[in-house]
């Protein structure tokens, strides 16, 4: 039973790789002036590489990337990335901060960023992280698409066997996944902040992941960090920490947003959205509406600084 | 479709970076088939690690032969993924 409107859609449950692709179509026909879908490749496995873009006009506008779901057993991300782009046709013309950043931003969602490895959560193996791609010269399956960005790509805080759950991959950017976006970001050219979303630890992240060396944009990065997790625990107290991702929760080589932030984009952070570990990746569905609307006034938090801070 | 059942999740808290570092050399040992939930880069962030149901007993007796301690996060994996599946399957019932 289909729902025949994104109003209609259940934001407060998991869904299925099929419905969710069926939201976006429906989500984009309800807004054509406002929301397209772009095909930005495809997964190892053929499957479509979806971006939403929210955008009221203009070319190669400054934008904001957003993306849930590269490791696809983090379901609350993917969930609360429907639901994000639910807010976003909602809220314009209705919020005046969200209308602002779209009348002078353009605003890229991926929801569904590793869709072969999501397809095999919901089919085979709940527990799946990685891509798909068998690894050829060994029984195991899959790169960490976190560990196979062109950022301190090989180094400590990343694995060389494909067994394990954060294999490198054979080289950066080996993974189409990747790949597509990477060349994506690269050709719009004028990306301003990019936001990978993840989870779970609820903690708030900044470059670098492969090097204790600070970011030259160490401190706004810090204090915009700050203010985004003030906003987020207004309004149920969830706590977060935040920081760089090397001092906060671990060493972490060919991650995504060091990649972003060495392409120029300054304003580029990893959540990891709830819990701290009572559920873990199993949160119970009741959470994902309201984790996704207490991320949703940390992502408005760093819209709006980006917005306001053109660079 | 893979079952978890008996798997556990434990969450390991050093008390030092020498524990620490104990829990990490935990990573290159492949016998016990270990997936690492969440790593911690120092000893104010916990490790959870989900442990199969056969690799539990020399997994807690590594743990308990270094002094490391943990508790039990998820007491059987199997258990939260049925209700998470029930829920699924009676929302798409209704």
């Amino acid at each position: 039973a289909e729902p025949r409107s994104t109003d209609a859609f259940d934001y407060g449950r998991y869904h299925t790789l099929n419905e969710i692709y069926s939201f976006q179509d429906m989500l984009v026909a309800e807004n054509p002036n406002l929301v397209s879908k772009m095909v930005i490749g495809q997964s190892y496995q053929g499957r479509p590489l979806n971006v939403l873009k929210f955008s009221t006009g203009g070319t190669k506008r400054p934008a904001i990337w957003i993306d849930t779901g590269i490791h696809s057993r983090e379901w609350v991300t993917q969930a609360s990335g429907t639901w994000f782009a639910k807010k976003i046709v909602s809220d314009y013309g209705r919020d005046p901060a969200l209308t602002a950043i779209l009348n002078r931003m353009d605003i890229f969602l991926e929801i569904v960023t590793n869709p072969d490895g999501y397809y095999y959560t919901h089919n085979s193996n709940r527990m799946w992280r990685k891509t798909r791609k068998p690894n050829p010269g060994s029984n195991c399956v899959g790169v960490d698409p976190n560990r196979n960005w062109d950022a301190g790509f090989g180094g400590a805080g990343a694995s060389g066997n494909p067994c394990s759950e954060t294999y490198r991959g054979p080289r950066a950017h080996s993974e189409s996944e990747v790949k597509s976006i990477v060349d994506f970001v690269k050709s719009h050219g004028n990306m301003k902040a990019f936001i990978s979303i993840h989870s779970y630890s609820q903690m708030l992240l900044y470059p670098y992941g492969y090097t204790r060396t600070p970011v030259k944009d160490q401190t706004e990065l810090h204090n915009l960090a700050k203010k985004a997790i003030t906003d987020l625990a207004s309004l149920y107290g969830t706590r977060y920490r935040y920081g760089s991702i090397i001092n906060t929760i671990y060493q972490a080589s060919g991650g995504t947003i060091d990649w972003t932030y060495n392409q120029g984009i300054k304003y580029s952070y990893t959540f990891e959205l709830r819990d701290t570990g009572r559920y873990g990746f199993i949160l119970p569905a009741n959470q994902i509406i309201p984790t996704a609307k207490e991320t949703w006034l940390a992502l408005m938090a760093l819209m709006t600084h980006t917005n306001n801070n053109p660079y | 479709k893979e079952t978890f059942d008996g798997h556990q999740v434990l969450r390991i808290k050093a008390k030092d970076d020498v524990q620490l570092s104990l829990i990490k050399a935990m990573e290159d040992m492949v016998e016990f088939e270990l997936d690492f939930w969440m790593e911690g880069s120092d000893v104010s962030t916990p490790v959870d690690v989900r442990v199969p149901v056969h690799t539990l007993q020399p997994v807690k007796r590594y743990l308990d032969s270094r002094n490391l301690q943990y508790s039990i996060m998820i007491e059987d994996l199997q258990v939260m993924l049925d209700e998470e599946q029930e829920e699924m399957d009676s929302v798409a019932r209704d």
